[in-house]
């Protein structure tokens, strides 16, 4: 990993949160 | 080696010695994802964001994501009791940080949260201004500047005029709050060293 934001997983998160991944969503 | 992430955002940051790197590691994901979740939401609901490209949205939001939580939480830093309380509601003291490897990155948080409270922003305010750290040109990897550009100087207009309305005797607020934003970047990419310092390998 040569960026933080890769090592967090950030990308994978924040692609889902923009698209509302509706899966992942407590409702 | 132990693993301690004394993080504002984990809710375990204690050391667990019977859980592994990589169950340490998750756990503390399962922690910051809502905080993460809800700095996107925000970045839906300013005016001509969805409008970038998706990849501009996204790499806007991998390097900010940190400076809108730094922003947001500032008020979990006490500088006068010299205590952090955590989101799980925890609250621990300087030393006790400083003793889980949290050193100059705490110091400058501190001394950055103490600044920005100093200006005793409104709501309003700090949303907007947040916005502003959001949506910055400068990031890299930015595909199309000039759109990212203009929608910044739009919310910086918006910022100026908010900050002058809610106080126009004190016409250096507004820049005393734009000059946070270079402290914001010096944070940022203290944390990011942190960061790298726990790859999981």
């Amino acid at each position: 990993f040569s960026d933080p934001a890769s090592n967090l997983g950030l990308e994978d998160i924040i692609r889902k949160a923009l698209m509302g991944n509706l899966e992942e969503r407590p409702e | 080696k132990d693993i301690v992430l004394a993080c504002p955002m984990n809710m375990c940051p204690q050391d667990e010695p019977n859980k592994t790197p990589q169950e340490i590691w998750e756990d503390f994901s399962l922690s910051f994802t809502p905080a993460v979740r809800e700095v996107v939401e925000f970045a839906k609901h300013i005016p001509g964001f969805s409008a970038l490209s998706e990849n501009d949205q996204v790499t806007l939001l991998k390097a900010g994501t940190f400076e809108v939580l730094m922003v947001r939480f500032a008020s979990l830093f006490n500088v006068k009791e010299q205590t952090v309380t955590f989101i799980s509601g925890a609250t621990y003291s300087l030393e006790a940080l400083k003793g889980m490897g949290m050193g100059g990155l705490l110091d400058t948080m501190f001394e950055f949260s103490e600044k920005l409270n100093s200006l005793e922003l409104t709501a309003e305010e700090l949303g907007l201004f947040t916005a502003v750290v959001l949506v910055s040109a400068d990031r890299s990897g930015i595909e199309n500047i000039n759109s990212v550009d203009l929608l910044q100087e739009s919310l910086i207009r918006a910022l100026r005029a908010l900050v002058s309305k809610s106080d126009p005797c004190d016409a250096s607020r507004f820049t005393k709050l734009l000059l946070k934003m270079p402290d914001l970047r010096t944070l940022n990419n203290m944390h990011s060293e942190k960061l790298l310092s726990f790859r999981i390998d």
